[in-house]
């Protein structure tokens, strides 16, 4: 690695003044903010946001020419992206590049924002071209990862990652700020470990996986990156119990211990998490049945059936799960109605796949790694037929569910 | 493969873009061909490519990659 500067402080303001236009921006966003993330994981830096005014380093996107750069870019192909070394702090995107996320196509924001964070912190490029900050871009790599000259490098700026984040320094609390970080992320899991905290088939058609402080998409081509939780829904912790989306009021409710939090895409609904009340704490897992329009929540060997727009009476619940589900194991740890009209519960490394008759089919349990992740099993060969077409081969970005208007109901699962 | 005056002079604003060539102060504007070999032969060996010193295939790829704008300070003194 080689040094250019450094900051003299570890508690940075980052601004995002735009982003690319080819992604989407919640995607975009959430691609830079991973991007911080991984050099605030080995290094004791924290970056926070700032909507407005002036921040230590500044996002932007700019075509060819800019009137506030003097490096122009040269259009798609070539140069990328480029930074200012410390205490400059500029991190300008080519715009006419195609600037993708979870896919081989085009260029990978969060990798790319990654690099360039690391010049505006001070790094220089890298002779290990497998390293971020080597020069040329080597392209999508879904589980990707600093290189160990990437970690000396930043740690021989600002030190190494200690538990304690705290002393030094600065700054002025009164702008509008996001705080990210300072939470230890915790290891990132292998999605073919087969065990999930939770599964939710969410807006667009779109199946995410959570896991531990991490959370993905699944599609039927393969698997997207690792993001941590926050970085996609502001302010949701990791280690969910519980996650259900609702065709029917465009609602995504989160479960964790005592706690509901309720999002619409990936924006909080003002007045959440709140407390959960009127059903068990510790839930196991929740899933929307589009039959009857109905949110299930899961627990034990027993469930609850939620009526998101009206009052629900809970006093005949919980219910014997095995009383509506048959042969659907106790204690799940995720559920969920898939766009084949089915239902899938999953448990330890396995998941069974119910009928429209909410029965277990026969053949199941099988395994969820390979199945739904992708992942090859060593004692599994291609002609074991432990293969599920009805998952592996659907196109998973259309959502035929229905959907109503959403109501301004508070729901009366939650205080 | 006899390398055409276009793209040995692409590949010499490459080199002096990305700071593997440096225009000196004064003297002449056109590099010695031994100054541009040698910083061939620094982008080959940060490259990982084999070091020739000669604008072969492999290395006129390499610099048609995508890559970030800022300076490589890969030279043969950094290099060492």
């Amino acid at each position: 690695y080689l040094l250019l500067g450094r900051w003299r402080k570890k508690h940075l303001t980052f601004r995002i003044v735009n982003l690319p236009s080819t992604l989407p921006s919640y995607t975009a966003r959430a691609a830079v903010l991973q991007a911080f993330q991984y050099w605030s994981s080995v290094a004791p830096l924290t970056f926070r946001e700032v909507k407005a005014g002036w921040a230590d380093i500044r996002l932007s996107s700019h075509g060819r020419h800019s009137p506030h750069c003097s490096s122009s870019f040269d259009g798609p192909g070539r140069v990328l992206a480029h930074a200012d070394i410390p205490e400059l702090g500029s991190v300008h995107f080519d715009e006419e590049e195609l600037w993708t996320e979870g896919t081989y196509r085009g260029v990978n924001l969060r990798i790319i924002a990654a690099h360039e964070l690391g010049h505006a912190l001070g790094l220089g490029h890298s002779r290990y071209t497998q390293a971020l900050m080597a020069p040329v871009y080597a392209g999508y790599r879904p589980y990707f990862k600093l290189h160990p000259d990437d970690v000396a490098g930043i740690q021989a700026l600002y030190g190494k990652k200690s538990p304690e984040i705290g002393e030094e320094e600065e700054e002025d609390t009164t702008l509008p700020t996001t705080t990210l970080v300072p939470t230890e992320p915790g290891p990132m899991p292998d999605p073919c470990s087969g065990d999930l905290d939770a599964v939710m088939l969410g807006p667009r058609g779109k199946t995410y996986a959570f896991k531990g402080n991490y959370v993905w998409t699944v599609t039927a081509s393969g698997l997207g990156p690792l993001f941590q939780v926050s970085a996609l829904w502001e302010g949701l912790p990791g280690n969910l119990d519980a996650a259900v989306y609702s065709p029917r009021t465009q609602w995504i409710h989160f479960f964790k211990g005592d706690k509901v939090w309720r999002y619409t895409n990936f924006k909080m609904s003002p007045g959440f998490p709140k407390k959960l009340n009127r059903v068990g704490p510790n839930l196991d897992a929740a899933l929307y049945w589009p039959i009857n329009k109905k949110v299930f929540l899961f627990k034990g060997s027993g469930y609850w059936q939620w009526d998101e727009l009206a009052t629900t009476d809970f006093s005949h619940y919980p219910k014997p799960t095995k009383g509506l589900f048959t042969g659907v194991p106790d204690q799940p740890s995720a559920a969920m109605s898939w766009l084949d009209g089915r239902v899938y519960f999953f448990k330890g490394k396995q998941y069974w796949r119910l009928n429209q008759q909410l029965q277990a089919e026969k053949g199941f349990p099988r395994d969820t790694a390979h199945n739904w992740m992708h992942c090859r099993s060593p004692n599994t060969t291609a002609s074991d037929g432990d293969t599920d077409s009805s998952v592996t081969g659907t196109t998973l970005n259309s959502d035929g569910s229905p959907r109503d208007t959403i109501l301004d109901v508070v729901p009366s699962v939650t205080d | 493969r006899v390398v055409g005056p276009g793209e040995k002079e692409a590949a010499v604003d490459y080199l002096l873009q990305y700071g593997y060539l440096q225009r000196p102060l004064e003297g002449p504007d056109n590099f010695r061909p031994e100054d541009v070999t040698e910083a061939l032969r620094a982008f080959q060996e940060a490259s990982e490519l084999p070091v020739s010193g000669r604008l072969d295939d492999a290395t006129s790829a390499r610099m048609r990659q995508p890559r970030c704008g800022l300076e490589d300070p890969f030279n043969e003194k950094t290099l060492k």
